[in-house]
């Protein structure tokens, strides 16, 4: 969609490590503010992880006392500017406007740019450190809490988020010949040049404040709460009860009855378990 | 579990995993076959329907096997998975189970193409691609560029191309001129995802 090409270009100039997880859907693109909780359940592969769910929570409404969370931090605004020329050529720059320094539209010869405005909002490590030390989980347990550790789900929250400052629209062309390319204001007209092509659009507006990526971290609770800054795959979001191995690979253990149930399956693989 | 046994993590555990899960499809009746195919295409288009029976089904398989009947095409395919007393059979849950687990990784678009492809003869075409690229791509940590042979392309390799679309949502790089596939390590989970659905999807669909 128009929609993800926006997002996969803003996040290939942004973020080479990898480390932003892309909104798949603008239907989405609200549900993963900064303190949103989310949950993901156990992969019944070794070979691919669960998507992140939304559960419709702020960690406001797990902890105690139930105060509005500390604004995150805009750590950088970004332009990126779409140039697109006669040849259906498409390229993304990126312009940095940190401290007054704001960049126009990329010009190429013989086209029109545009542009659209984003910005990184984080939560700041001594926010979590401060709301850790002051805020305790709330007593009894939020019921959706009890639903995800009842069904052994992990529990993450967004520490950072890729947000549009201002309403976008999109547009997404292709040729008869296939070549496609995705476009923001200005440069739709390019099309006329392109002598002798249908052409097809695509039209999406992004509305301003809109998620294009975010990032997470790890809630740990049990019997009081933590977030881990830095993936550990071996951590559990809640202690798993009756279990002298409780830190172990949650992944083994969600595998266990899978696993056993193939074991019938497949002799070939000779699967064992010390459970 | 002996993590060594299981699996190691490249194509060869893969395949194996993915083998161990849609061995006992290949053993299905023929009608019960098409019969869960249908359903399946029809849960594809219907996401709620498609959470509600991963999230039932695996209640089943982690709490003794009862389960309570659903409605539309998750009730659909689950009728095929009980037996009459409601509880699960094993065999036909787990890879039901692990098949919903896969699609579950992939986008809507992904999900929604995969429907339309049950309905051609396009999976096992795809099922090769995809086998092609995860095989050539070994060590999938680090970046490579992987050439697609054109006799597993379509007559249409471009933007357009369901194939083409399938992969690229799994966050790889194609190319059109020389027809190519730029691998990314973070590629790895949808793209591995994408083949066991495939080839489970394909285990389902032969006509043997």
């Amino acid at each position: 969609s128009a929609f993800e090409e926006v997002v996969k270009s803003a996040i290939k100039e942004l973020d080479c490590r990898g480390e932003l997880i892309p909104v798949d859907s603008l239907r989405n693109s609200t549900s993963f503010r900064p303190y949103s909780l989310l949950s993901r359940k156990l992969s019944s592969s070794w070979f691919w992880k669960s998507r992140y769910k939304c559960v419709n929570l702020s960690i406001k409404d797990i902890l105690d006392p139930n105060a509005p969370e500390p604004e995150p931090e805009c750590c950088g605004r970004f332009q990126i500017s779409d140039a697109v020329d006669g040849n259906v050529q498409g390229r993304v720059a990126l312009a940095s406007m940190d401290q007054g320094k704001m960049a126009g539209a990329v010009a190429v010869s013989g086209s029109r740019s545009a542009s659209m405005n984003v910005c990184i909002l984080r939560v700041a490590q001594s926010t979590w450190e401060v709301m850790q030390q002051e805020r305790h989980l709330q007593q009894p347990e939020h019921k959706i809490l009890q639903q995800l550790r009842s069904r052994g789900d992990d529990v993450f929250v967004v520490t950072e988020v890729l947000q549009t400052q201002e309403e976008v629209q999109v547009t997404r062309t292709h040729d008869r010949e296939g070549s496609g390319q995705f476009a923001l204001p200005g440069v739709i007209c390019l099309q006329g040049e392109s002598e002798g092509r249908l052409s097809r659009k695509k039209m999406v507006t992004i509305p301003a404040g809109s998620i294009l990526a975010f990032r997470v971290a790890q809630l740990l609770i049990d019997p009081t709460w933590d977030i881990l800054l830095f993936p550990d795959d071996k951590k559990r979001t809640f202690e798993l009860p009756s279990s002298s191995h409780r830190r172990e690979d949650g992944q083994k253990r969600h595998a266990f009855s899978l696993l056993t149930a193939l074991q019938s399956m497949c002799a070939p693989l000779k699967l064992l378990t010390d459970a | 579990v002996h993590e060594e046994q299981v699996t190691t993590e490249d194509f060869q555990g893969l395949r194996a995993e993915v083998k161990a899960g849609s061995a006992e499809l290949r053993h299905l009746e023929m009608e019960l076959r098409e019969q869960l195919l249908r359903d399946i295409g029809r849960l594809l288009h219907d996401q709620p329907s498609m959470e509600a029976l991963e999230a039932s089904l695996e209640q089943g398989l982690c709490r003794g096997g009862q389960v309570e009947p659903l409605d539309g095409p998750a009730g659909s395919i689950l009728e095929c998975l009980v037996l009459p007393s409601g509880e699960l059979v094993l065999e036909l849950a787990v890879p039901v189970f692990y098949l919903l687990g896969a699609l579950a990784v992939l986008s809507e678009t992904q999900q929604k193409l995969l429907a339309e492809a049950l309905e051609t003869t396009m999976l096992l075409k795809q099922l090769e691609l995809v086998e092609h690229i995860l095989e050539q791509s070994t060590p999938w940590q680090e970046p490579s560029s992987v050439s697609l042979p054109l006799s597993l392309l379509g007559n249409s390799w471009d933007e357009e191309d369901p194939t083409w679309v399938l992969l690229e949502e799994c966050g790889l790089t194609l190319r059109v001129d020389t027809p190519q596939v730029h691998w990314e390590p973070k590629s790895q989970g949808p793209t591995c995802a994408l083949y066991a659905s495939l080839a489970l999807l394909s285990s389902l669909s032969q006509k043997s």
